[in-house]
């Protein structure tokens, strides 16, 4: 409970940090392989050259994320936990430090791959939005609510693979609606680039800045 | 610390249960939605019969798959841990009071779907498995591994789905092995039914009783 209140203390910090700088940001998070790093490299390819973009990305081990999301030379920062399964609010203001993202921007945090621990950690974020692809399960916001529940947007991906399975979509998004009736969805795939357009319109829509 | 020594204690002594009752006990773990209760539906399906199962199944909330196995009417105990990200030894050692196995019976506890926590709580289980589903990704056993560095068997499942991926299932096996040189593997899909039998093989080599 401790660590929590303070973890909320920092995130107020963050939060009033990205305000001043009218920074908007998102704190990405899914279960692992759901597609959060392919999203930022669509979107980065796609808005990368009209926007300001900086990147922090959590993982247990390895670079591999922030290694693919240096390819679009845009900022970004690595953040290996170990043992540890999310990011929490001290994390992101030392690599807010360390970034340095100019006024405008949009700040990206990819989390820890893990459906359930980064749902008690407020980060500053803008906005929370949830991945979740077609082959994990129509039941998962119901089994996970919190990260549901916490969540502004459900990004459903990988909707290319449907026609190989048993997946029913609409049943996803009610349950999904049960655990937070206010969630917005787009259902999108990153590999075939379906709903791309509207994943960007949604985005535009956000920012903390007058394009 | 304190609680990972505590839980260590309570997994010997689950340990020492299972031995003196000569019970197999294995502790599936993944990502949310790679498999774990398909596995486990084919499994009772094929095998019911011919042993006697029990099934202890974590979830952060809902009985939704300790209903799927109660189909098979196999006795199944839904534990939910609410705001809990893993499946501790203590709550194995309770469901295990409740469910009073027989001896020479197999023992599944279907951990909460979740690559980061529940590699740090032993619960007692003679082998633990990991899932992971071909739509993930090959680099999630350096990203996550101490979950593969801390299991005996890898499934890689929902092999049915490769001809629509560009996944590389050579990199994976690969990658796995970099982390435990020792992983056991068997590719398989829950749906088409392909490489269930190896499973099944591989299942009665590890019985703790001669069958
Ligand atoms: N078929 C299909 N595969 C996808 C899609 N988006 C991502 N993938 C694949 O899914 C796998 C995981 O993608 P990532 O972008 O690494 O997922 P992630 O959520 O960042 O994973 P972690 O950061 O490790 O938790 C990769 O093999 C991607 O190629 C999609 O829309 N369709
Ligand atoms: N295409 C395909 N889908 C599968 C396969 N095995 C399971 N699925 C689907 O994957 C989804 C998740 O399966 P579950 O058995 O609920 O996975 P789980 O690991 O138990 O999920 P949690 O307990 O919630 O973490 C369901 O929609 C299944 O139908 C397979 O071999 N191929
Ligand atoms: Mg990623
Ligand atoms: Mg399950
Ligand atoms: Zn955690
Ligand atoms: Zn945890």
């Amino acid at each position: 409970q401790d660590i929590l209140h303070k973890n909320n203390l920092l995130a107020a910090h963050n939060r009033g940090y990205f305000e001043a700088k009218e920074i908007t940001a998102f704190n990405l998070v899914s279960s692992p392989g759901s597609g959060k790093t392919a999203l930022l490299e669509c979107t980065l390819r796609d808005l990368g050259k009209e926007l300001d973009f900086y990147v922090i990305e959590g993982d247990q081990q390895t670079t591999n994320d922030a290694d693919r999301i240096a390819k679009f030379n845009i900022p970004v920062i690595q953040i290996n936990t170990g043992k540890g399964c999310h990011l929490d609010a001290t994390m992101v203001k030392d690599a807010l430090a360390e970034l340095k993202p100019k006024d405008h921007s949009v700040v990206f945090i990819e989390n820890i791959g893990n459906l359930v621990c980064p749902s008690m950690f407020d980060l500053g974020e803008q906005k929370r939005i949830v991945i979740i692809s077609v082959t994990e399960g129509e039941d998962k916001p119901l089994k996970y609510p919190d990260m549901f529940a916490g969540s502004q947007l459900c990004i459903i991906n990988k909707i290319d693979l449907l026609p190989y399975l048993k997946f029913d979509l609409q049943k996803l998004i009610e349950y999904a609606r049960r655990i937070n009736p206010k969630l917005e969805f787009i259902e999108l795939s990153c590999s075939s680039g379906a709903g791309l357009d509207q994943w960007y319109a949604w985005l535009k829509r956000q920012f903390a800045f007058s394009e």
